[in-house]
């Protein structure tokens, strides 16, 4: 079964 | 800050469709709108909304400002707008309220409330400028439909963008569905087109309950916009006028 990912894997904390 | 807005029930449906999603929020008020960003606590949805000053007359920001507010409350005010009125948000310097006047346009009708503002320290992400592999534009209530038929199946869709058109497909206890749009234009109904731009194939899984929620949007637009690259954040956006948008992103499922 897919894994729900994080948005910080795919965006930068600025 | 004195912004004013021709409808004070676009700000109320703007809200009515976030709070569930995030609670506290800066709204990063500037020369060139007002804005709002925030990820909901899990950090899978992130919602981003872009006010331009355009979209006010008048609109006047001297200075930079956080406002820091609470949706709940919030809301609570603009319940008491009635839905033709006019919105008028005004703040200080350096302030502790922020100021909303509805004004009846028939009538001599005026109230006034104060929020207090919050100070929040919000995390801020940098969102990349993407091109993405695949756009649909489709209408806003043909896709709050399909999240909410799929939901029942599964926890999950799979989107999947090919030059045949979008497959919207979920796998669950129950058995599975799924439901297939291709290009097509209504030269009489333009809100009712589904309009596919694709430079390469695209499969990706994203969580329904999600979906669900940013489709709580789909009073502000007509149609609604998807973007989608293999292995990056789905892009939900909503246009508004005056380009105007309420833009929702989903960090993708992938296969573990």
């Amino acid at each position: 079964t897919p894994v729900q990912n994080d948005l910080t894997e795919f965006f930068v904390m600025v | 800050l004195e912004a004013r807005l021709e409808q004070a029930n676009l700000l109320k449906k703007v809200v009515d469709a976030i709070k569930d999603l995030v609670q506290d929020c800066n709204f990063d008020c500037n020369d060139s709108g007002i804005a709002l960003q925030a990820m909901d606590n899990s950090h899978v949805a992130l919602v981003s909304m872009m006010l331009k000053s355009e979209s006010f007359s008048p609109f006047r920001c001297d200075r930079n400002i956080a406002l820091g507010i609470n949706l709940t409350s919030l809301q609570k005010v603009l319940r008491c707008a009635n839905s033709e009125d006019i919105l008028t948000l005004k703040a200080e310097d350096a302030p502790d309220v922020v100021n909303l006047v509805f004004e009846s346009a028939d009538s001599d009708r005026l109230s006034e409330y104060d929020i207090k503002l919050m100070d929040i320290d919000q995390e801020h992400l940098g969102i990349p400028e993407t091109e993405y592999a695949a756009n649909i534009s489709m209408p806003s209530a043909e896709f709050q439909k399909i999240c909410r038929d799929l939901m029942a199946l599964s926890e999950s869709v799979a989107i999947e963008c090919t030059k045949e058109g979008v497959k919207f497909s979920c796998n669950g206890d129950i058995g599975s569905g799924s439901v297939t749009l291709r290009s097509h234009t209504n030269v009489d109904k333009p809100e009712n087109n589904v309009e596919i731009d694709l430079t390469e194939p695209v499969a990706l899984t994203f969580s329904l309950k999600y979906l669900v929620n940013f489709c709580k949007a789909s009073g502000l637009s007509g149609q609604v916009k998807l973007c989608l690259s293999n292995e990056v954040p789905l892009l939900v956006e909503y246009g508004l006028a005056s380009n105007s948008y309420l833009r929702f992103y989903l960090a993708p499922k992938i296969g573990d």
